[in-house]
């Protein structure tokens, strides 16, 4: 009655390397260790890890409500090269598919051909895309391209900004001052603001969430690139402590390559 | 500094005086934290740690008077001895001297190409820029774009098919006295076998004599995956490691040079064509010992 992993070395750094590898960190794998040491054997122990994992993904979740009368505006942050442009092209082509009027605003005025990258994809999938000269201020564009919006009733605006390390104070400043200048058309905007998080980076996606968070709301997460072979585990210290849900997955290059976010079959693929 | 931060692991130790095995063994889980928290790969702290507790029970650290302290030093020497082993200058063979710039998407190969060219201009090595990745939307005019912030030679590519520029590039690069050939390539996954076997060809024909692996200095514990296939793969000649002017702490760059044995050769700092630094061993364990 009293067989518990706890007396078994083994056993405990065998779970110890799955959530370690898999980039949970070293704090939540502790935490985890110390709630299952008490199972009385391995598969026990991975049961009940998997049950808490998604009951930490299941415990927060985010309400889109589709206003009236005024286009639902969403921002996309994050930092250098994780996916940010490439997401918003495979919403806007779905959203456009269940019948919404998309437009797009290119608000990364500094990047060597952003806008251009983003003027491929409005053709592409046929939306329009609003934009301004390099080296413009980013929140005047977002300015101009919500009037737009308003004026000629798009159903929803995707705003693009440039990639921005969250220790940089002057960028944050200026990614604070997009959301701040969308607020004074309408307190409500932008009504979504998320955040993209490449599932090969390791425990600096805490970092990058808390510091994202803390200079303006996130409603949630795009997990991308999650087609590699890295697990994504930053996510649950993230979610745990943070409280943002994970909305969708990024499964790759292609226009097609988002999902919703499953809590289920993430923790699977971990936990197999 | 590194030096305080280790030493309060160590401290409660040095109330001790004499540290027993027990001690030690503590102290050395201490430092395992420390290092997976630096996003250095599970098995590469292991394997670290096995050395560094060989290392400080052969120097008798528990007869010591200070034995906390010398297993600090030891622990900052392992690592530093260890990426200083990583340490080399870019190799040119061949007129021109072909460079290729490898990795997975986002990394920074693009920008990296730019910053490449800006600092070997420095070496009054005279630069072109090849676009190779003629995918991504918008890859051939970004590094068109940085050429002319660089002000160095681009290549206009006159076909989409990567290996016909990597074949035609180096010639053009002749033929206008260039001695230096940057090629761009797509960031690829380390397990799409379609796209590393373009770049097998692609190096086939093109003969570089630096095949440069760009990761992301934020890379958490696939790093080993990543860099171990690359290498596996292409036999990399050595890697840039990008995004170092955030505060990821970029154990990636032990638990690369630990997988592939092949030096760092140069770091991205920030989006700014200046932003490369040379790799310092001693800067970058500082920065993993947090
Ligand atoms: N394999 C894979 N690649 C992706 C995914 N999402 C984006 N990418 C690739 O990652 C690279 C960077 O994507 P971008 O959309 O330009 O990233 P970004 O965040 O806008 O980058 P910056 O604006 O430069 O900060 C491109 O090569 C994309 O094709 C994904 O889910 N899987
Ligand atoms: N802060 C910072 N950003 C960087 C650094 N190097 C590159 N970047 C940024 O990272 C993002 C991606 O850079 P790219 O050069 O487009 O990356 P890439 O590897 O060519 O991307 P793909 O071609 O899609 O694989 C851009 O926003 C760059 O400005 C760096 O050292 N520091
Ligand atoms: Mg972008
Ligand atoms: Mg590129």
């Amino acid at each position: 009655l009293s067989k518990s992993i706890a007396k078994d070395k083994i056993i405990i750094s065998e779970l110890e390397k799955v959530m370690l590898e898999a980039d949970f960190g070293f704090g939540i794998t502790t935490d985890i260790i110390d709630m299952v040491k008490n199972s009385s054997d391995k598969e026990s122990a991975i049961e009940e890890i998997k049950s808490y994992l998604i009951s930490i993904l299941q415990s927060v979740e985010f309400k889109r409500e589709f206003p009236k009368g005024k286009p639902y505006i969403r921002m996309f942050v994050g930092v250098n090269g994780v996916g940010k442009t490439t997401s918003i092209a495979k919403i806007a082509k779905s959203d456009k598919r269940n019948g919404k009027k998309v437009m797009l605003a290119a608000c990364d005025t500094f990047r060597a051909a952003a806008i251009e990258q983003l003027e491929i994809w409005s053709n592409r999938l046929s939306v329009p895309v609003v934009k301004g000269s390099y080296g413009s201020d980013p929140a005047s564009i977002a300015y101009k391209a919500a009037e737009e919006a308003i004026e000629n009733m798009y159903d929803e605006l995707l705003i693009d900004t440039a990639g921005r390390l969250h220790t940089n104070r002057n960028l944050m400043a200026e990614m604070e001052k997009i959301a701040r200048v969308l607020k004074k058309i309408d307190s409500d905007f932008p009504q979504e603001t998320l955040i993209i998080l490449d599932a090969s980076i390791g425990q600096n996606n805490i970092q990058q969430a808390e510091k994202f968070a803390s200079s303006i709301p996130l409603s949630g997460i795009v997990l991308a690139k999650i087609d590699g072979t890295a697990k994504g585990g930053s996510i649950f210290p993230i979610v745990r402590d943070l409280k943002i849900p994970v909305l969708y997955m990024c499964t790759g290059e292609g226009l097609d390559d988002i999902v919703m976010f499953d809590p289920v079959e993430f923790v699977e693929s971990i936990f197999p | 500094n590194i030096q305080s931060n280790l030493s309060k692991i160590f401290r409660k130790l040095r109330s001790k005086g004499r540290l027993t095995e027990d001690d030690l063994n503590q102290g050395f889980d201490e430092i395992k934290r420390v290092l997976l928290e630096a996003d250095v790969n599970y098995e590469v702290v292991n394997k670290f740690i096995e050395d560094v507790r060989e290392r400080a029970l052969g120097q008798e650290i528990l007869f010591s008077l200070n034995p906390g302290q010398m297993v600090v030093k030891i622990v900052y020497e392992e690592l530093v001895d260890i990426l200083g082993k990583a340490k080399k200058e870019i190799f040119f063979k061949g007129n021109p001297a072909i460079i290729m710039l490898l990795g997975l998407q986002g990394s920074g190969k693009t920008t990296t190409a730019g910053k490449l060219a800006v600092l070997l201009k420095k070496k009054n090595r005279k630069c072109i820029l090849v676009p190779a990745d003629t995918r991504r939307p918008g890859a051939v005019e970004q590094l068109k774009q940085i050429a002319e912030q660089a002000n160095v030679g681009f290549y206009e590519p006159d076909t989409d098919d990567p290996l016909e520029i990597a074949r035609k590039a180096p010639k053009v690069a002749y033929i206008n006295s260039y001695d230096t050939v940057i090629i761009d390539t797509q960031g690829r996954l380390h397990v799409d076998d379609k796209l590393m076997k373009e770049l097998k060809q692609m190096i086939k024909i093109a003969k570089p004599s630096e095949k440069l692996f760009v990761a992301d200095g934020m890379t958490g514990q696939d790093a080993v995956n990543i860099a171990d296939r690359f290498n596996n793969d292409l036999d990399i000649t050595g890697v840039i490691l990008t995004k170092l002017d955030g505060d990821a702490r970029g154990g990636a760059a032990l638990s690369i040079y630990s997988v592939t044995g092949k030096p760092i050769k140069l770091i991205g700092v920030g989006e700014k064509i200046t932003d490369m630094e040379q790799f310092y061993p001693d800067r970058i364990a500082s920065r993993i010992l947090g």
